[in-house]
């Protein structure tokens, strides 16, 4: 019986009957939040002062085929709201999905960034980064499909450190959103332990084909530029597969 | 395994369900909108661990062969613990704003049982 003592799970921890209900809920409540911040390794739940705006959210989320807007403006996801998934993953996969931020401190319009990692996906490996921009054809005289080509310089982590290139030849027939590969871009960002991966977004032939690359400051939130990097945890390869 | 129904002191799931809402939670849970807390509790004595449902182990299986001749090594007693548990999704904004969906494995208790 001694051990039975020393068992914490075994045979239930006898609870002390003049312990009020509420309290014991307290505590449990208490134990449950720090279960769910642990699993999501943070130390504490995130403070968030000033909500994203809906419309990039809602915008991104159903990019992304996770969620779609109800009649009273909640957002439902569907594989999640509410009840547990129920499938055996064994590897903890992550879809982290940032929105584009401008430094006050540089002018130039094509400049943006993104604060991609945070306290609880340090240990991530990068399966794969994609950014996605929203170009608006404007009104003009030409027909058929436009054609410009479009260049995001992404800067390696660091102050004053190199700048690549991605480039990528795009035909419009419609506004509409594009994406560009940026995963080597990401993969640096994260192996060295950073948060931020600057970009600078150029477009060659937009002005004379009458395309504007929506990035910041246009206003226009529900077209805002977002980054979608999908990751695992770094050591999920090494763990022991359950047999 | 069994579900807590309060008729029985043997091991069950207790079912515990936390609306982030009632938590505060829902402003950076943006979805499931609760959490199924469950937890295992009750006893587990010699005859239950041997119920081929609750044996959650190959070793606890072998224990019980033991203790069926009469042969109970030490002072061996078995838990009342998990004995299935799934995954959750979910999707929140972390520290920097970024929205995140994740899985994490092994986050619900689904069955509990004797090992």
């Amino acid at each position: 019986d001694a051990s039975r003592d020393t068992c914490a799970s075994c045979g239930g921890a006898q609870r002390d009957p003049e312990e009020p209900e509420s309290r014991l809920s307290g505590d449990f409540l208490e134990a449950v939040k720090r279960h769910i911040l642990s699993r999501l390794q943070m130390r504490e739940r995130p403070n968030i002062t000033h909500p994203l705006p809906k419309a990039a959210m809602v915008t991104a989320l159903r990019k992304l085929h996770a969620g779609k807007l109800l009649e009273d403006g909640r957002l439902e996801i569907p594989e999640l709201d509410g009840h547990p998934t129920g499938n055996q993953v064994l590897e903890e996969n992550s879809e982290i999905i940032s929105f584009a931020e401008k430094d006050d401190l540089v002018t130039s319009k094509s400049s943006l960034f993104f604060l991609i990692s945070s306290e609880g996906n340090q240990n991530l490996e990068v399966v794969q980064a994609t950014l996605w921009l929203y170009f608006k054809l404007l009104p003009s005289e030409l027909r058929g499909r436009r054609k410009v080509t479009v260049k995001v310089y992404y800067q390696e982590p660091g102050l004053g450190s190199r700048w690549n290139l991605v480039e990528r030849r795009v035909e419009l027939k419609r506004s509409g959103w594009h994406t560009f590969g940026l995963t080597d871009a990401v993969r640096l960002v994260f192996q060295k332990g950073d948060r931020r991966q600057n970009l600078d977004v150029r477009c060659e032939g937009c002005e004379a084909e009458g395309v504007l690359p929506v990035l910041l400051g246009l206003g226009d939130e529900s077209h805002r530029p977002f980054l979608v990097v999908q990751a695992r945890q770094a050591d999920a390869k090494h763990r022991i597969r359950k047999r | 395994g069994l579900e807590c129904d309060g008729s029985s002191s043997l091991c069950c799931r207790q079912q515990f369900y936390i609306d982030f809402r009632l938590i505060g939670w829902n402003d950076w849970i943006i979805a499931p909108s609760g959490y199924f807390g469950n937890y295992c509790e009750g006893s587990c004595p010699a005859y239950m661990a041997g119920v081929p449902g609750s044996a959650s182990s190959f070793h606890t299986a072998v224990v019980n062969q033991y203790r069926m001749r009469g042969m109970s090594p030490g002072s061996m007693n078995s838990c009342c613990i998990p004995t299935k548990l799934s995954t959750m999704s979910m999707l929140y904004f972390d520290d920097e704003y970024n929205i995140v969906k994740r899985d994490v494995p092994n986050m619900i208790v689904d069955e509990c049982g004797c090992a």
